[in-house]
């Protein structure tokens, strides 16, 4: 048994060799590894397995390659609606939120519905509410805007017809 | 959808799991949202799941929750369990993965798509994969 262990995923779907430059490739990997070191310098220094995992899905929260936080996809009103959760096993304590477009980091979010309210999800605008009013960062929801996603999101409009990859949440 | 699983030195186990949902999505639905029990669980003592995919199938079968049912209950390992509930998401028609982490450290990756974007560490140094 390992002295701690972290895993992440940034998404899955059709993902081929075909599909993607070396520059890409490197540039997700990279991305990963950022991740992994977020969260391993957390249990590296003998920090919870809860603080871990947020502390890797941060970056990815803010690395337009992934669909999280900055760089996630478009709604069809052209918005940015975020979700995010959160559970720690000692106690099976959870929190989530749904529908978020103000909290900078919504993992965030998750984690102080779960450790400063009584209750396990928020929605909608009371989520944005409640994470404002526990002090996180909120930006302007255009902060979550790329061109890459714009252009996803105008394709599928056009098309009617979403790809695998625009299928995957 | 980025997640993250971890067992810390005291055996803890923690799950997350942050996503923008699907392109195109209706305004207020929130059927790719990472319901606790479809796509975030953990309990210590048994495992703890971040799930990637088709979210409205990931909610029909509970994945997560399904999964470590399935080690709890079943005494089947996490590979198993992962294995036995994405299935339940392909006959539904959906895809996607799951990253897992059992109560002795042991991890899997488990997805039915054509790749995934994945990662782990531990002392022993860390390793990443795509495809």
């Amino acid at each position: 048994m390992p002295e701690w262990r972290l895993v992440i995923h940034g998404g899955a779907g059709v993902i081929t060799r075909d599909g993607m430059s070396p520059e890409m490739e490197a540039a997700y990997t990279a991305a990963l590894e950022t991740a992994l070191e977020a969260g391993a310098d957390v249990l590296r220094s003998g920090g919870s397995a809860l603080d871990a995992v947020e502390a890797a899905v941060i970056p990815m929260e803010d690395d337009p390659l992934f669909n999280a936080g900055y760089g996630a996809v478009m709604t069809a009103s052209q918005e940015h609606e975020l979700d995010a959760s959160i559970m720690d096993g000692r106690e099976r304590n959870a929190g989530a939120v749904a529908g978020v477009k103000r909290v900078r980091n919504p993992v965030k979010a998750a984690r102080a519905v779960m450790e400063r309210s009584e209750h396990v999800m928020f929605s909608g605008d009371g989520a944005d509410t409640f994470a404002e009013g526990q002090g996180l960062d909120m930006v302007d929801n255009s902060y979550f805007y790329t061109e890459r996603r714009q252009n996803a999101l105008e394709r599928v409009l056009k098309n009617r017809q979403r790809t695998a990859e625009d299928r995957h949440g | 959808t980025v997640g993250a699983v971890a067992i810390d030195k005291d055996g803890n186990l923690a799950a997350a799991t942050t996503t923008g949902g699907m392109t195109a999505k209706a305004a207020g639905r929130v059927g790719d949202s990472p319901l606790i029990g479809a796509a975030t669980y953990a309990e210590n003592g048994v495992c703890a799941v971040s799930a990637t995919g088709h979210g409205e199938y990931f909610i029909r079968v509970g994945v997560a929750k399904t999964i470590c049912d399935r080690v709890k209950l079943a005494g089947e390992t996490i590979e198993q369990a992962s294995e036995t509930a994405l299935g339940e998401v392909a006959e539904l028609g959906g895809d996607g993965g799951v990253i897992v982490i059992g109560a002795d450290g042991t991890f899997a990756f488990v997805f039915n798509s054509e790749g995934m974007y994945r990662g782990v560490v531990d002392p022993s140094g860390a390793r990443t994969a795509i495809y």
